[in-house]
């Protein structure tokens, strides 16, 4: 899980941006 | 009812393509077929791309001090992960809003989209490019394929292939209802590398799978061929996508540029 800790963020909570 | 419930995951697939995506092809068919007021913003050479960065690129990713003095290369490669960035926010949304996706276990969500984003991202990419350019910041910009060509090495190959494939998918003549069910059928895909519950996804695959070749059928009624010329698609991206991945590496090694953390998480033990 702490491999792919943005993807499991963006999957469970889509009003979180990501920033560029 | 069979039939029915078809139709309903088609539209259901192709509506949210449309609501999560800023970008689809009929928006930049529009604008490369110079049916627009304003037509982009041509990029191609250092000039134009220097005036493109104060206006254009300068709303879409702000411009960091940091960037302002590395080379034309680094910045566009910089630009590049911006949409990539994007997209696969995009597609991680879209994905959430194809039925069932969201029922499957989180580990298994996470792997469809580390192996899918890019190859959905290629796809969609094709809808941006003609034989000349491609468009570019929300298509305010159209970069010209001589110039991306023209960049030093190994910049100047990482965009050439992506125009090869997308000369070739562009001839399929596919629509943005084709589209949404072409990018939902690559990230549903039952035999990405650790997933958990296969069977599960292999159920969601051959519905999305049935219900392209069914609108496929209906939308291109003289093109009997179109569905497996579509599955051969989907290898051609794959190995798109590892040779992608590679170039990506060897950039991480030789230069000195920084990869986005959600790229970083993307390539890591990729292929």
């Amino acid at each position: 899980k702490e491999k792919h800790k943005i993807l499991h963020r963006l999957l469970q909570n889509s009003s979180s941006p990501v920033d560029l | 009812p069979q039939l029915a419930d078809q139709k309903t995951l088609a539209k259901q697939i192709h509506e949210a393509y449309l609501k999560n995506f800023n970008m689809n092809k009929s928006k930049a068919r529009t604008i490369l077929t110079g049916k627009t007021s304003t037509p982009p913003f041509v990029i191609h050479d250092m000039e134009t791309l220097q005036l493109a960065e104060q206006t254009l690129v300068a709303k879409m990713v702000g411009s960091s001090a940091a960037l302002l003095n590395k080379d034309a290369e680094v910045r566009i490669f910089h630009c590049c992960q911006c949409t990539s960035v994007e997209t696969v926010t995009e597609l991680t949304e879209f994905a959430k809003s194809v039925p069932g996706f969201s029922n499957l276990d989180l580990n298994d969500q996470v792997t469809l989209l580390k192996y899918g984003v890019h190859e959905a991202f290629f796809a969609m990419l094709a809808s941006c490019m003609n034989k000349d350019g491609l468009l570019v910041a929300y298509g305010n910009g159209f970069i010209t394929r001589e110039f991306l060509k023209s960049l030093r090495r190994p910049f100047g190959e990482m965009m050439e292939p992506k125009f090869q494939f997308a000369m070739k998918f562009n001839s399929l003549e596919l629509d943005d209802s084709d589209l949404a069910l072409f990018v939902a059928a690559i990230i549903c895909c039952g035999d990405r590398p650790g997933l958990v519950n296969v069977p599960h996804i292999e159920r969601m695959q051959e519905s999305i799978v049935n219900v392209l070749h069914l609108h496929l059928k209906s939308n291109h009624p003289d093109n009997g061929f179109l569905f497996p010329k579509l599955l051969q698609k989907l290898v051609d991206l794959r190995q798109l996508v590892t040779e992608h991945a590679q170039l990506i590496q060897e950039i991480k090694k030789t230069e000195d540029t920084s990869l986005h953390p959600l790229l970083q998480e993307i390539y890591r033990d990729m292929y």
